[in-house]
């Protein structure tokens, strides 16, 4: 089963 | 003070219309340079990142930054009520509670004025740092939405894989699977019907089918989308305006 990250995981707050 | 012109009302519908199904409540950030809006969606799996440029308006007046929260449901129903040859002014002062929506028909005369009240979004801002990706594609953003919606109905996964000359889109599920292989080409004729791939290195990734079908939303806006990709980041979906673009940046599945 393929898991979806979530974008948070890529992108900060800046 | 901000007052923002289109010169076609439907411009704006467009641009809101190809984001509005997968967001809904957006701050646009009014600056002199023109205005940017950010947004994830509720599974924050996908950001939608929008820029349009001082020249996308017949003229543009921001003299202090101000941050317009937005609820996209509201504001459509508002766009709706233009008429897409009609001239769109957004007004709002520098502490503003509403948006002025400004809809004029230079030729009947006719004005039509509506308010939208603004809201509170409170929603972090995030650095989209530049990626160095794998893939660069090129295409025509309507063959890509039919790859999308066809595709999509076989499983609720869809596989992209690039490699030196071959672009393959397949999808495997219950009722059955199907694939679509593009190469490159350039079309001398029509140019806007090219597909042209810069590959660095090739991939292999699965993304979202309901994802995809919010992002080809976008194709109303450009002839072309360009597709980056890369096995360690979120893709890019661009879709170019006159002056800006609309982004959708959408992490891949892991097989974990």
């Amino acid at each position: 089963m393929a898991a979806q990250p979530t974008i948070s995981r890529f992108f900060k707050p800046v | 003070m901000l007052e923002a012109k289109f010169e076609e009302a439907s411009l704006f519908k467009r641009i809101i219309d190809g984001f509005k199904d997968c967001v809904q409540l957006v701050n646009f950030q009014c600056k002199e340079d023109g205005i940017i809006a950010q947004a994830v969606d509720d599974s924050r799996v996908l950001l939608v990142s929008l820029e349009i440029g001082i020249e996308a308006f017949q003229n543009y007046r921001c003299d202090h930054p101000v941050t317009l929260g937005i609820d996209l449901t509201s504001l459509s129903k508002i766009l709706r009520c233009g008429n897409n040859s009609d001239t769109l002014t957004l007004i709002a002062d520098d502490t503003p509670d509403t948006v002025l929506l400004l809809f004029e028909d230079t030729k009947k005369d006719r004005v039509a004025e509506y308010s939208l009240k603004l809201m509170d979004i409170d929603a972090a801002f995030l650095k989209i740092e530049d990626l160095a990706y794998d893939c660069t594609l090129m295409m025509p953003s309507s063959e890509f939405s039919k790859i999308v919606r066809d595709l999509s109905q076989l499983s609720d996964s869809l596989n992209i894989m690039i490699t030196k000359e071959t672009i393959k889109f397949v999808a495997d599920g219950d009722i059955g699977s199907g694939s679509v292989i593009l190469k490159p080409f350039v079309n001398m004729d029509k140019p806007e019907d090219s597909i042209k791939l810069e590959m660095d290195q090739p991939v292999d990734l699965t993304f979202g089918s309901k994802y995809l079908l919010d992002i080809v939303k976008g194709s109303a806006l450009a002839e072309k989308v360009g597709i980056r990709l890369s096995s360690e980041a979120p893709a890019l979906f661009q879709f170019d305006l006159k002056s800006g673009y609309l982004q959708f940046f959408l992490a891949p599945k892991f097989n974990d």
